[in-house]
């Protein structure tokens, strides 16, 4: 997961 | 309707002015669309209907697995209205067999051509086009699957949309041609994929960094 961060931070972002 | 109503406006593309190199500056501009376009598609997935309801874990992959035929979707059917035969990436960045050539993309420029002309000659409504992108994501195929059911529940929600849409047209073989349709969207995504691996690994053109990661995933 630690690679693919950006991915995980825009989906948790909530707009 | 739903899916009508999310789907993003077109982006332009910024003309890359680093380098004086013609068929280097092509390839900026268009990673450099890419990389936005990428980000707008990932807002446009947490619209879908049951998109938001799977694990993030799922998300991720879906999105990993599928963002390439999504986003070829997209260029495939804004290129149909072209004249010449352009590849229309934007309304201000088109781009012909030969600046494809010129830029490495030669594969990619065949790839999608085939793609556009057989949305053409099945002369897709909007309604289609959105599901049909929709459904790329959704029938991605990833691997690991999170929760399967929640993923299959995605896919028969969409599925049922189309059902609905096509027989509301009196359209009886509509859906499954669309479906048939997905295996080439596939096909072009990955040769997409594979054009601009090859680009960063062997041109070391630099790539930004969503972009490289999601390209990454694929490798």
């Amino acid at each position: 997961k630690e690679k693919h961060k950006i991915l995980h931070q825009l989906l948790q972002n909530s707009t | 309707s739903h899916l009508l109503l999310t789907e993003p406006a077109p982006l332009a593309a910024s003309q890359d002015d680093s380098t004086n190199d013609g068929s280097l500056r092509t390839l900026l501009t268009l990673c450099d669309l890419l990389n936005r376009e990428l980000l707008v598609l990932i807002g446009w997935a947490k619209q879908i209907p049951g998109f938001s309801a799977l694990s993030l874990v799922d998300q991720m992959s879906l999105l990993q697995s599928g963002w390439m035929e999504a986003l070829l979707v997209g260029v495939a059917w804004r290129s149909q209205a072209s004249a010449g035969e352009e590849l229309v990436f934007a309304r201000n960045l088109q781009l012909d067999e030969a600046q494809c050539r010129a830029a490495g993309l030669a594969d990619l420029y065949e790839a999608l051509r085939h793609l556009t002309s057989r949305y053409q000659a099945m002369n897709l409504s909007p309604e289609e086009v959105v599901t049909l992108k929709a459904m790329a994501l959704a029938n991605s195929d990833a691997e690991p699957v999170d929760c399967p059911d929640s993923v299959q529940r995605f896919q028969d929600g969409l599925h049922e949309a189309l059902q609905e849409y096509e027989s509301s047209r009196r359209e009886q073989h509509r859906a499954g041609r669309l479906l048939m349709s997905l295996p080439l969207l596939r096909q072009t995504a990955d040769r997409a994929v594979q054009a601009f691996l090859r680009l960063h690994r062997h041109r070391r053109v630099p790539l930004h960094k969503l972009l490289l990661e999601m390209l990454d995933a694929k490798a």
